[in-house]
């Protein structure tokens, strides 16, 4: 038996709406520790990593753990009829193949429940080993999401360098080049403008735009997000679920052929 | 010239 009461129910709709365009289908695996979810796109580039933890939710009972695979059409439709401030909260039978979603308006003046049918998905799981990075730069998500969308009407990648000056992103294209600096700001009169780049030695990553810009779509989840980047390794682009968990995007560089 | 590898070529598979 699963229970799940989550206050801000709006989060979910955040997250879902972050990877639906990205991954079609996925299996959520709840357990003890929350709800967890991992899916590559279908040409196995990019991947995405989710981790709700169970002190996140209110009410979190899970006795034993389980997997429900469902369409994020599907369950985007279903989240979509949740108001922003709804409370949602989730139900589910260790063997049943649906899950009910009940929204709760903030006042408990108006109750809606939606019953969303589960499937088999067969999914394979990679292991992401523990990395350290050679460069960290948290920065704000608007500004990450402004530079990709920019760079994106000029070409189709970017290289992404990060030296002791800044993190430069590199495009070239039939129009032309087009370079964006961005510099370590800790001074920033607000937090959420500020930019902390930590460098351990200079790397220099080259990946597809639109995978990346598409990572973008979980702008609305946090003011910043962090890029981490290791010579010849995926770059991770994490968005934090507030101090509930984490929105994890990885993805493959492009390698000289 | 460059060409995309799959993340299976970076991470095993679990």
């Amino acid at each position: 038996m699963l229970e799940a009461r989550l206050v801000q129910g709006g989060m979910l709709k955040k997250v879902v709406d972050a990877v639906k365009d990205l991954v079609t289908e996925a299996n959520i695996d709840v357990s003890s520790s929350g709800f967890q979810l991992q899916a590559m796109d279908t040409s196995h580039v990019s991947l995405i990593a989710m981790h709700l933890r169970s002190d996140a939710f209110e009410h979190f009972r899970c006795d034993r753990a389980m997997s429900m695979g469902m369409s994020l059409a599907n369950l985007a439709k279903v989240l979509k009829c949740a108001g922003n401030d709804d409370i949602v909260t989730l139900k589910a039978n260790d063997d049943g193949d649906t899950v009910t979603f009940m929204f709760e308006s903030p006042k408990e003046d108006r109750v809606s429940d939606f019953e969303l049918k589960l499937m088999d998905i067969d999914s394979e799981h990679l292991g992401i080993p523990d990395t350290d990075y050679c460069a960290t730069v948290t920065m704000p998500s608007g500004e990450y999401a402004r530079i990709c969308k920019d760079l994106s009407s000029i070409g189709d990648t970017v290289v992404i360098s990060a030296t002791k000056d800044g993190v430069k992103f590199t495009t070239s294209g039939d129009v032309g080049t087009a370079n964006v600096t961005v510099r370590q700001n800790t001074t920033a009169d607000k937090k959420e403008d500020q930019t902390i780049i930590d460098l351990k030695e200079p790397v220099a990553l080259t990946f597809a735009l639109r995978y990346l810009t598409s990572f973008a779509k979980a702008t609305p989840l946090a003011t910043h997000v962090t890029l981490s980047m290791t010579r010849e390794l995926p770059v991770m682009v994490e968005y934090a679920i507030q101090d509930m968990g984490f929105l994890r995007f990885y993805l493959a560089p492009k390698i000289e052929d | 010239d460059e060409k995309q590898p799959t993340l299976k070529e970076f991470f095993q598979i679990r």
